[in-house]
């Protein structure tokens, strides 16, 4: 699974998500990465790409879930983000996602024990990881 | 005025003992598409065609389970799915069951500008892409060995596994060393038979 999340100069939040699946899948069966709310997801506020399992992001609206605490918890991106991870996945569910706000920030969050990643900002921050 | 910010991904989950070339091979593909996508926003491109233009290069590359390079239905085949959504209005595209649509985000960002829904699936997404003459492939440019490994490991290790990379016996020494410990279980195979998306 690959995703891209971005905010541009005028705060316009926008995310993309692609994905080939599971190895050994069943046919016809779908994931989390086109479920607008579960793998992707942009509003005014922020947008957000996951991956991992999609059955466990699925049941648990998992990018929905980051834009929600934000607007009606008041949180910030990093605390939403990792309030998402922890709180919203299922027993034993792995995932991991990245996310943007409309202020300019990134972050990002799983509880695999790698993501491999890439984050900029305006201000200079770069970064590009593959574990902890 | 506001300030713009980027991040992207190639999967979670990894192999702890993921050797090094394979994290190297990574980082720089991410590396690639990170800079892609920051002169795209300082040329004032709209968030919405960055998050296209950069999974686009993702997916074009076999690194990483999207477009070519992703991984295999337990019949050997291929099923893509993509979605884009664009913030301010909260539009979205999305699609699934592609087999032979070279870059699946650029027809989910098609269902969404040009078509009356929002998501299409299947037949109906394939003969969309036919209409709009997005480019299509042959079914074996995306299988590559890599995924004919992994999945003839799946099945053998009777699991179904997401965005790992099982390396092909013999072929890292991740899967031998790590045989030798005693394996953490993640989708019910031992950690050890994974290398990294």
């Amino acid at each position: 699974t690959v995703g891209c999340v971005v905010v541009d100069i005028e705060g316009r939040c926008a995310a993309a998500t692609s994905t080939g699946g599971l190895i050994n899948k069943m046919v016809g069966r779908i994931g989390d990465s086109p479920i607008i709310g579960s793998g992707t997801y942009a509003c005014k506020l922020c947008a957000i790409s996951c991956t991992g399992e999609g059955e466990s992001i699925l049941r648990g609206t998992l990018a929905r879930d980051v834009a929600a605490v934000m607007e009606y918890k008041g949180l910030k991106l990093q605390e939403a983000v990792d309030f998402v991870i922890k709180e919203r996945l299922d027993d034993g569910g792995k995932a991991g996602l990245i996310a943007v706000s409309n202020l300019g920030e990134v972050a990002f969050g799983f509880n695999t024990n790698g993501m491999f990643r890439a984050t900029a900002t305006q201000d200079g921050f770069m970064e590009i990881a593959v574990w902890e | 005025m506001g300030k713009w910010a980027i991040a992207l991904h190639g999967g979670a989950g990894l192999d702890p003992h993921l050797p090094l070339h394979r994290q190297e091979e990574a980082k720089n593909l991410l590396a690639h598409c990170l800079n892609l996508g920051i002169s795209a926003l300082r040329s004032n491109l709209s968030a919405l065609d960055v998050v296209e233009l950069v999974v686009r290069e993702l997916e074009t590359d076999p690194l990483f389970n999207s477009g070519r390079g992703a991984v295999l239905t337990e019949k050997g085949t291929v099923e893509m799915e993509a979605s884009i959504m664009d913030g301010p209005k909260r539009r979205f595209g999305a699609v699934s069951g592609l087999s032979t649509v070279k870059n699946p985000v650029s027809l989910a960002r098609l269902v969404m500008d040009k078509s009356p829904h929002s998501y299409l699936a299947f037949s109906g997404a394939e003969e969309f892409a036919q209409q709009q003459g997005v480019e299509m492939m042959e079914k074996e440019y995306f299988i590559t060995q890599d995924n004919v490994g992994m999945l003839k490991q799946a099945k053998e290790a009777k699991a179904i596994l997401f965005d790992y990379r099982i390396p092909t016996t013999g072929l890292d020494s991740c899967g031998a060393e790590a045989e030798n410990e005693n394996p953490m279980m993640m989708n019910g195979v031992p950690l050890s038979v994974y290398a990294a998306e």
